[in-house]
């Protein structure tokens, strides 16, 4: 899950702004 | 994948209704090397797309009923293989021999070539020649599309029940969708596509990690950390 943290925090419509 | 008729299908039309937009390519000007800016403004719109992407599967019926593991591995392993889809109908009406990754991305074979995409070339053509003789419609296009992110053939299963249902579903749409168009043999055709797009899309994960590697292309978090899961 931390190796794919960018994908899982969009998939949790995390209202925090993701890096991309 | 603008269609004046709306399907019946409620599946297939949910799906005709969360089809994004296509995105432009913003040029990269950070280069003088003209091969390296193809490169990395080609990248620049994989990321986004991928961004586009992981937004339109939530939208896809079922896909939110799977756990998050199991949303995970399916855009881990079939990612590339729906953007390809993608690329493939956009290339369909291209003049030329050209693949079309948006409106204003537009590779030619010697493109490719100096890009050192010239596999990806060569399989994205065979891809996309076999669809424009099918001459898929808009509905197969945006359904073959979640079929393949349904299919992908992830590693570790979370919920197999619900990730069943989730792929029965996709197929039921596009069963129906060709019954009511007396298209009895085109469910199998399509669904026979599937091993030459998973050959196609491995090609172009090989030919972007390559790039990265060998070359030391820079890119984007997401679009590393989605390779990466390769």
């Amino acid at each position: 899950k931390e190796k794919h943290k960018i994908l899982h925090q969009l998939l949790q419509n995390s209202t925090s702004p993701v890096d991309l | 994948y603008s269609h004046p008729v709306i399907s019946r299908n409620r599946v297939i039309s949910q799906l005709l209704l969360t089809e994004p937009a296509p995105l432009a390519a913003n040029q990269d000007d950070s280069t003088n090397d003209g091969s390296l800016r193809t490169l990395l403004t080609l990248c620049d719109l994989l990321n986004r797309e991928l961004l586009v992407l992981i937004g339109w599967a939530k939208q896809i019926p079922g896909f939110s009923g799977l756990s998050l593991v199991d949303q995970m591995s399916l855009l881990q392993s079939g990612w590339m293989e729906a953007l390809l889809v993608g690329v493939a109908w956009r290339s369909q009406g291209a003049a030329g021999e050209e693949l079309v990754f948006a409106g204003n991305l537009r590779l030619d074979e010697a493109q490719c070539r100096a890009a050192g995409l010239a596999d990806l070339y060569e399989a994205l053509r065979h891809l996309t020649a076999k669809y424009k003789a099918m001459n898929l419609s808009p509905e197969e296009a945006v359904t073959l599309k979640a079929v393949a992110l349904a299919n992908s053939d992830a590693d570790q299963v979370d919920c197999p029940d619900s990730l069943q249902r989730f792929q029965d579903g996709l197929h039921e749409a596009l069963q129906e969708y060709e019954a009511s168009r007396r298209e009895q043999h085109r469910t199998g055709r399509l669904l026979m596509s599937l091993p030459l797009l998973r050959q196609t899309a491995d090609r172009a994960v090989q030919a972007f990690l390559r790039l990265h590697r060998r070359r030391c292309v820079p890119l984007h978090k997401l679009l590393l950390e989605m390779l990466d899961a390769k």
